[in-house]
């Protein structure tokens, strides 16, 4: 059951142009469009409209001169595979990458010239060998991989020493960052495209968990599993781990903040000392098997700080957590865990609510710097130099046009921040005054009313 | 919830995280935002697609095909002022209202619930034994000054929270309930006064438990929602 999509690599959202275009656009599902292409020579990569459901087979790929690649909402890009991976699987016989030196470092011969070596292995001769320039190839599948004739008078043929894609890039921890191109199992199974839903449905879809790189059909660790696994093609094999080579040296994970007192983000890097749950549990100890059974032992994964039995976080949930010692509890978050502050330092201060501040901080209290106030992008801004003319909307600096009972604010350049409260604090002294409204005048119409099944039970019986 | 009981809150929602896991609570406050707190998220500029509200049903894990049950992938997340530990979710798509789904209201801005005032906190948190862990329960608890509830907390109560319960052991917010409602009755209305946030321990005896006072950041989130 295997998809003809597994050939290719997906970017989204992205439509490449390339020198020449392919004659015409037809109508054809994504892995149709795939399989035509995979039986045409010429064809490296193709375009899918989702919309029109059109298909554009390309000559192409993005690491070619002269493409160009373009945003488009509609539009998905597949490319073969073997053009994009500077690796090897099993002996390289579909290598199409661009390594052009052999391992000592002589230049390769072009495919097409007999100079300084005749030879027989022409691209016009074996047309599917993709005997391209003067890239490494393997045309007679031979066991040391891609080879090339070289440039040199002496040496008539080399290897060019191209990595196997399992040994390429090695693990580091449990794997979780690996974002290599091996797509078998340990067992040799296919592994099945984490963007389809066949043979095996799942709940990993790549655009739910953007930042575990879930690309394409290849070995992953989305759920802090022991190493990369994949859901295999084979419909009576749901899932099985990679066979990936070990980084040699000490192990840590890449781009993690430490912090004990106070944990950041979801709490993976949190190494602080807190050993009992916010329902007052006593945590179990990681290197024990009891009252709960589970593989989350130091030993298993060594970049997680899994000692005694502090709060962790070595799966990625939303907090550090931990197995409770009581036995009708397994797992328990620690939520009580203080936070570290993640404002930025504040740059100036504002006295009552800060309607009449007219300093100049122009960014938020995380960092992000302020939209122009008369500016349209990246927010459309409701409040603006015309529509409150005396709040001293000037540039990007922090205001308080409404009366906002939290301070001064502004709107965002991050798009996905609409507004936020600056980085200026209240002045010393000077308490927030407390916006109080009438209670009697407040209505409310069709809120905070429920039927009460269990009183309309009783008048029933 | 320590020591609660079945019952029906059509304000309060599960989030469920990637998984489909049931992980804390919140209330709707208008068809497409939810008030919940921050202290359940990993951050307020991460990603939370995948990420859900699940409401119109009282039960914890319902059927896949439950035609009552709605559930609303969460788009957009915004933090509260600064010590509110306040978070809006916004909702992809509104939700439907009815008998099962309804809307809580807010209180006036700075309002301040009289002491004693009997209010209820819903969640599918944790029992500890004390009841059915699969369903949504519901506790009474009464509203306790600041004043008093600091003389057990030692002055750690700011004004910007409150604090509901008995000093008897055995009732209250327990994990997977942070976030949800203390609902008091008001104008023959329910209000969302207090959020529920992580404390230490569970139906500890003699302390009441802490919630964010609400009403202090009405005129934020009327902001949120508007803008």
């Amino acid at each position: 059951q295997r998809s003809s999509l597994n050939d290719y690599h997906r970017s989204k959202g992205v439509r490449l142009q390339g020198p020449t275009d392919w004659p015409q656009e037809e109508p054809f599902s994504e892995e149709e469009c795939a399989s035509q292409c995979t039986r045409i020579l010429q064809c490296r990569a193709f375009n899918y409209n989702l919309q029109s459901k059109q298909c554009k087979l390309l000559y192409w790929t993005s690491r070619e001169q002269g493409t160009q690649r373009h945003r488009h909402n509609h539009i998905d890009l597949y490319e073969k595979k073997d053009y994009m991976q500077e690796c090897i699987m099993d002996r390289g016989f579909a290598y199409r990458g661009r390594v052009s030196k052999t391992k000592s470092g002589k230049l390769c011969q072009k495919w097409t010239s007999s100079v300084p070596h005749e030879h027989r292995n022409t691209p016009a001769d074996f047309p599917e060998k993709g005997l391209d320039l003067n890239y490494c190839r393997n045309p007679d599948n031979h066991e040391n991989g891609p080879w090339c004739y070289t440039t040199d008078w002496n040496t008539r043929l080399e290897d060019c020493g191209i990595a196997r894609c399992d040994q390429d890039v090695c693990l580091l921890c449990n794997g979780e960052d690996y974002n290599g191109f091996v797509d078998r199992t340990e067992s040799g199974r296919e592994c099945q495209r984490w963007d389809l839903s066949y043979p095996h449905s799942h709940k990993y879809q790549p655009e739910k968990y953007a930042e575990k790189n879930l690309d394409d059909n290849y070995c992953r660790n989305p759920d802090g599993s022991l190493r990369p696994w994949c859901y295999t093609v084979d419909p009576n094999v749901e899932r099985e781990y990679c066979n990936i080579r070990k980084c040699a040296g000490q192990h840590k994970l890449k781009e993690l903040e430490i912090t004990k007192p106070c944990f950041k983000h979801n709490g993976v890097g949190y190494r602080g000392t807190v050993a009992q749950t916010s329902a007052s549990n006593t945590c179990q100890r990681w290197d024990q098997q009891h009252p709960h059974a589970h593989e989350f032992t130091p030993e298993n994964y060594p970049c997680k700080g899994l000692d005694e039995n502090y709060c962790r976080n070595p799966d990625g949930s939303e907090a550090p957590w931990c197995f409770t010692t009581d036995e009708g509890i397994r797992t328990a978050f620690c939520f009580q865990l203080q936070r570290c502050d993640d404002d930025i330092e504040p740059e100036d201060c504002y006295t009552g609510n800060g309607t009449k501040y007219r300093g100049f901080v122009s960014k938020t209290r995380k960092g992000i710097p302020c939209q122009r106030w008369n500016s349209n992008t990246p927010h459309q801004p409701r409040v603006t130099p015309t529509t409150h003319p005396n709040a001293g909307l000037r540039e990007n600096y922090c205001r308080n046009p409404d009366g906002d009972s939290h301070g001064p604010w502004c709107y965002t350049t991050n798009p996905k921040v609409q507004w936020d409260y600056c980085a200026i604090r209240t002045c010393e002294g000077h308490a927030k005054p407390t916006n109080k409204e009438d209670p009697e005048l407040v209505t409310f119409d069709s809120c905070g009313r429920r039927e009460d099944r269990e009183i309309s039970n009783k008048k029933s019986r | 919830m320590i020591g609660g009981r079945p019952g029906n809150s059509p304000w309060t929602v599960s989030l469920r995280n990637r998984e489909g896991t049931h992980f804390c609570g919140g209330s709707l406050v208008s068809r497409n935002w939810i008030i919940s707190t921050k202290q359940c998220f990993s951050s307020c500029y991460t990603e939370h697609r995948g990420y859900e509200a699940w409401m119109g049903t009282v039960l914890k894990n319902p059927m896949p095909n439950d035609p009552e049950k709605q559930a609303i992938p969460i788009q957009n997340v915004v933090c509260g002022p600064k010590g509110s530990n306040l978070i809006m979710l916004e909702l992809e798509r509104p939700a439907t209202l009815n008998a099962r789904v309804a809307l809580i209201c807010l209180p006036p801005q700075g309002y301040i619930v009289p002491e004693a005032t009997t209010c209820e906190i819903a969640g599918w948190g944790e029992t500890q034994g004390t009841g059915d862990d699969n369903v949504l329960n519901i506790l009474s608890v009464p509203v306790m000054s600041n004043k008093k509830c600091n003389q057990h907390y030692r002055s750690h109560v700011p004004e910007t929270e409150m604090c509901a319960g008995t000093l008897e052991r055995g009732a209250g917010a327990c994990e997977r309930d942070y976030g949800g409602p203390l609902a008091c009755f008001t104008h023959e209305c329910w209000v969302l006064e207090g959020v529920i946030i992580p404390g230490r321990g569970c139906g500890r005896a003699r302390q009441p438990g802490i919630f964010v006072r609400v009403a202090v950041f009405v005129d934020w989130i009327k902001k949120v929602m508007a803008l």
